[in-house]
């Protein structure tokens, strides 16, 4: 059986467990350094009045966003690929067995900075929210269709530096769009947190 | 055989034909948006007056940065991944064969946008160089330990930027010389060019 198969069918378990205990999943991807630890920083800001948020970080071997976003949650587990370029479901079947499940009801997964292979790796969360930043230049979303073609919310970040960079934000939604006409797309700066009532707005969450 | 020993043959093949054409090999790899593509340009305008410079730029599906390359350079081959996050010897080797490799003595070779897979697969350079830049934020090196151990050089970008994004420069290059003290870690700003003389002088071309 293919190594694709095999996770797509770990990735429905999860997805079976996450349903069973009443929680919405969200697989947040992005380039490396887009801002993706900032944004979950912002959206638990925004949403722990209402809600009890846990987190599962990914990263190669340091526990630095899992200690960063320890200050807002109630539950961050750090899951460590080593060598591997992206989370795969069977890293978050464990995850979940290490969280007390009853006690949350959103879960933010932070996958690797990598706009390439999560795109190939499901992992049974409800939403995928990608994060691109203005810095990286202006070809992001063009050169990397896939991962924006299974998105369902995409956050351009970092909108303050569009002029410095001379990188239209607007344009990068309108590249979202032509691959994606069904994606969210929002315009962000996760320092100040413009634009992050917005996303939280497409999340729908209760 | 293990694939990343395949791997290895495969590379250790590629480095004995650019050897016997007398080529030397600059592997560019280096996260998403980094500044690859605009460090080639500088390097070859820089270069070009006494060398005959030939490029592979590698990427998903695009020529994008093929085009922007081939203004400066006599011989640039796109090299497509299809969903590949990173290149192999074995597509190095293949374009190696569709590359008149009489007529250069220098060879770029950009990397896909990835600072973890890069530091698995060498594909037969003679110099691994690594380019990041302050715009990812401060934990770009410490996050990313194998990709700088296994760099002769490492290029610290986007330097017009640390005020605004907060990121020091200076302290990314000592996290560099912590993990690897033999590498060259040299600051640029690659819109103005700011860096690239000292690149070029560590390169030791003739
Ligand atoms: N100027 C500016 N900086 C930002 C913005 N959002 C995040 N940053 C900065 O960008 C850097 C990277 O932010 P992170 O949130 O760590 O990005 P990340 O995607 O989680 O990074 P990795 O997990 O390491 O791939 C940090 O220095 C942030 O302070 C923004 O909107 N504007
Ligand atoms: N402000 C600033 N922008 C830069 C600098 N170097 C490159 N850029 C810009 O950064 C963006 C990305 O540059 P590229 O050279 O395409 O980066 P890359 O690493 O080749 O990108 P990919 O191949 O797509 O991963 C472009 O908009 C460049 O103009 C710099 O030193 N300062
Ligand atoms: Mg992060
Ligand atoms: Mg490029
Ligand atoms: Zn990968
Ligand atoms: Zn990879």
């Amino acid at each position: 059986e293919s190594l694709l198969s095999k996770n797509r069918e770990l990735a429905d378990n999860n997805r079976k467990i996450l349903d069973e205990n009443e929680i919405i999943a969200i697989d947040v991807m992005g380039s490396i350094g887009s801002g993706k630890t900032s944004l979950i920083k912002n959206l638990i800001k925004g949403l722990k009045a209402g809600h009890r948020i846990g987190v599962i970080a990914g990263d190669l071997t340091t526990e630095i966003d899992a200690e960063r976003l320890r200050e807002g949650s109630t539950q961050v587990l750090q899951v460590n690929t080593g060598k591997e370029c992206h989370l795969d479901a069977n890293l978050i079947k464990r995850a979940l067995e290490n969280i007390k499940l009853k006690e949350i009801d959103i879960l933010f997964i932070e996958n690797v900075g990598n706009l390439i292979c999560p795109a190939e790796f499901p992992l049974g969360a409800h939403k995928r929210l990608v994060v691109i930043s203005v810095t990286e230049g202006p070809y992001m979303v063009v050169k990397h269709p896939f991962i924006f073609r299974e998105a369902d919310i995409v956050v351009i970040n970092k909108i303050d530096l569009q002029v410095q960079m001379g990188v239209s934000a607007a344009k990068l939604k309108e590249d979202v769009l032509k691959i994606n006409k069904k994606a969210k797309v929002v315009l962000t700066n996760c320092v100040t947190g413009e634009g992050v009532k917005e996303i939280i707005k497409c999340m729908n969450f209760q």
